[in-house]
């Protein structure tokens, strides 16, 4: 540090909508989402606050209170965030807040810092909005896991080349009028082809990071309707708790759909 | 002749929050 007459360091005003600031947005929120374990990608909502303070000796410190909301690409679609679609309000949307720390040297930012909490909208909102939307249901609840099980249970039945695993269920609703389920839930492809998965369940391990993820509505009276997508290879750093039981279960965080995620790097 | 005194600085206060990209929850 230059010995010199003491300079106070000043904070730099800028606005929340800066181009200056959505820069550093976006670099959190590319941040953000590639670092998640579970759940869906984010998309920036707005910039609540920015705070810009030099650095001893050089730099500036960058400091962001984001408004998030979910997509719904699953953290294991390889789509960019940017190209996922914003769930609509009326979905029981949830919402992220994040307070991010980013350092700019020399004209590039990076990542110090960040601190997110997401939750869903509250249900008194959702009906003030759309009285007959379904709200989300507790990922734990039973109706729906067994909604998860035949769901995923009927789409290996019908594809004997493949045998995907449960990694995490991501929403779920419970509906009425008709009484249904309706579930989203990432799967893992594993080694093994649906008839090896007969013979020997507790052997069908996950295969070379391919994941792939679900849709399904269940019916009470047992009508199942369920699409998947597979996709290519990726890394992802998810990590693996092999129960030996089926269904595979990796990285679930939590069984709502709050969840807060601090990280100083 | 007065003389004015200088006016005092004023702090610039940043426009927060942003624009919504989506809708407001």
């Amino acid at each position: 540090i230059p010995v010199g007459p003491f300079q106070p360091l000043l904070s730099r005003v800028i606005d929340c909508d800066d181009p200056e600031s959505e820069e550093a947005a976006a670099i959190a929120v590319d941040y953000i989402n590639s670092h998640n374990l579970h759940g869906y990608k984010f998309a920036l909502n707005s910039i609540e606050k920015i705070k810009v303070l030099p650095r001893r000796p050089t730099g500036e410190l960058f400091l962001l209170e984001l408004d998030l909301l979910q997509t719904e690409c699953h953290i294991v679609n390889p789509l960019p965030a940017e190209n996922c679609t914003v769930r609509p309000i009326t979905d029981h949307v949830v919402e992220g807040e994040c307070d991010v720390k980013l350092l700019k040297l020399d004209g590039s930012f990076s990542m110090l810092s960040r601190k997110c909490h997401s939750k869903p909208d509250s249900a008194e909102d959702i009906i003030q909005i759309c009285p007959d939307c379904p709200l989300l249901a507790v990922l734990n609840d039973t109706r729906v896991i067994n909604a998860v099980n035949l769901a995923l249970a009927q789409y290996n039945g019908e594809h004997e080349d493949v045998y995907l695993r449960l990694v995490e269920i991501g929403r779920a609703q419970i509906l009425h009028l008709p009484d249904s389920v309706s579930v989203e839930f990432a799967v893992v492809v594993t080694n093994c082809s649906g008839k090896d998965a007969q013979e020997h369940v507790d052997g069908c391990l996950p295969e070379d990071q391919r994941f792939g993820f679900c849709k399904a509505s269940v019916l009470t009276e047992g009508n199942i309707t369920v699409s998947c997508e597979v996709y290519g290879h990726q890394t992802l750093c998810l990590k693996f708790s092999i129960t030996g039981v089926a269904p595979l279960v990796i990285a679930i965080a939590g069984v709502t759909h709050d969840h807060l995620t601090k990280e100083h790097l | 002749p007065v003389a004015t005194p200088p006016a005092a600085p004023v702090a610039k206060l940043p426009l927060c929050p942003g624009r919504i990209r989506h809708y407001q929850v």
